[in-house]
């Protein structure tokens, strides 16, 4: 899942995919 | 996969107090892989994870422990979900560069091993108040590192050559012999399990890089700076006594083992004495440009050993260079920061009265054996077109001179 579809599903614009590894 | 998610506020005007200020304005949500072929490996992992947000960190109450605000487990989906406090945007990239691996400062590896210190000295203190069952979740079996040598051996020595390999055999043969026979007699505590850069989130307050480099060791006065604002930002989460913890033996410097060095970094916090008295004006309250400093990644936190944690950060997230330069002010900062916290507020002080360094760095020097071995079972057929190999070879080889340093094979 990316961030730009969780944005797109979501209606939003403020997910950012990062990694915390 | 981690996201970062940014939140806006609804204005409340029924409720002033809840200002913005006292509201998050970024989560992490973290999503454990759901396939089939990952869930036997993720869910317990997941589960470990919840359990110490949800059960042991408040216990231990640390500043450096982001909270957790939600986190679930769907069996049929086979999906878990976590959602963290944000630990910041780090003021390092972490991971591998393009030369190598990005390693701490010889500053930020003072401040980390300050706060592992305190962190294990609140899990011994707090011992009873804390989940029993907390055996190690992936312990790996002298059988599964020894499937694993010889193809490690196969694709390392190329590029590592036969000496380097020599010292991964010969941990191989003390793994059983020093680590697996003693380890059970250290000084015992929660482990985080997996504590190098990376599970360590250095990061400005605001948000900002605040161009705060990225090199190892050499950029002392950026460092500082960096330093003293973490220590103020730890500061404002502590309440704990500093004073005396009553322990009125004379401490023991261990004889330093070979390459073991006192440090030529000067550093603010050396204000406490071997026996972790500190003095009485240790949090200044002097405001300086606040940094973040969090723990992430519980995933493999358990009870055991807790100074494999310390040979981990020394093997894993130093350059050699700077590891020596620095590792007697590294174990004696976490040593003293782990008295002060085992024993503040405690009626009975559980570390041992007659520990002294000496013992730790003997513990250390065992742990060194396991903490390399970790290499061969995750490395052992690591092929990735895209990971420079020699970048990998570099690592392995930092690694392995820990054993030589610390003399782990006597």
């Amino acid at each position: 899942i990316t961030a730009e579809w969780l944005n797109a599903k979501l209606g939003i614009n403020t997910i950012e995919h990062i990694s915390l590894q | 996969a981690v996201y970062r998610i940014h939140l806006t506020h609804r204005q409340d005007d029924n409720n002033p107090a809840r200002s913005a200020a006292v509201q998050p304005a970024t989560l992490i949500m973290k999503v454990i892989d759901s396939s089939p072929g990952n869930r036997a490996v993720f869910k317990p992992l997941h589960e470990r994870e919840v359990l110490f947000y949800n059960e042991i960190a408040p216990v231990l109450d640390l500043a450096s422990v982001p909270k957790c605000y939600y986190a679930h487990f769907d069996e049929e989906a086979g999906k878990g979900t976590i959602l963290l406090e944000d630990a910041g945007k780090p003021t390092h990239k972490g991971g591998l560069q393009k030369d190598g691996f990005e390693t701490l400062t010889a500053s930020q590896a003072v401040l980390a091993m300050t706060e592992l210190g305190r962190f294990h000295g609140r899990s011994i203190a707090l011992s009873s108040k804390l989940p029993r069952d907390l055996s190690r979740p992936l312990d790996r079996s002298i059988e599964e590192i020894r499937a694993a040598f010889p193809s490690f051996k196969k694709t390392w020595t190329p590029l590592l050559g036969e000496e380097v390999i020599g010292r991964y055999e010969r941990a191989l043969e003390a793994y059983e012999k020093v680590w697996l026979v003693q380890k059970d007699t250290f000084v015992q505590g929660l482990v985080h399990g997996d504590y190098r850069l990376g599970n360590i989130i250095f990061s400005a307050e605001d948000g900002q890089r605040d161009n705060v480099p990225d090199r190892d060791g050499d950029d002392l006065d950026n460092a500082h700076a960096f330093e003293s604002g973490v220590k103020t930002s730890v500061a404002r989460g502590y309440q704990e006594a500093t004073t005396s913890n009553g322990d009125s033996q004379p401490g023991t410097v261990a004889k330093s083992p070979k390459g073991l060095v006192t440090p030529g970094i000067p550093t603010t916090s050396n204000d406490t004495t071997i026996n972790g008295n500190a003095s009485p004006n240790n949090h200044p309250n002097t405001p300086t440009k606040l940094f973040t400093f969090k723990h992430v990644d519980w995933q493999t936190v358990s009870r055991g050993p807790v100074l494999f944690d310390v040979a981990y950060l020394l093997s894993m997230s130093i350059t050699t260079e700077t590891r020596r330069g620095c590792e007697f002010d590294l174990v004696h900062a976490w040593y003293t920061a782990c008295r002060e916290a085992a024993g503040a507020g405690n009626d009975q002080f559980f570390l041992s009265a007659d520990l002294n360094i000496s013992p730790c760095v003997r513990e250390i020097s065992a742990a060194c054996v396991a903490v390399v071995l970790v290499s061969v079972t995750t490395m052992n057929n690591f092929r990735a077109p895209e990971v420079p190999m020699r970048a990998v070879a570099g690592k392995l080889r930092t690694v392995s001179e820990m054993l030589v340093d610390w003399r782990s094979f006597e």
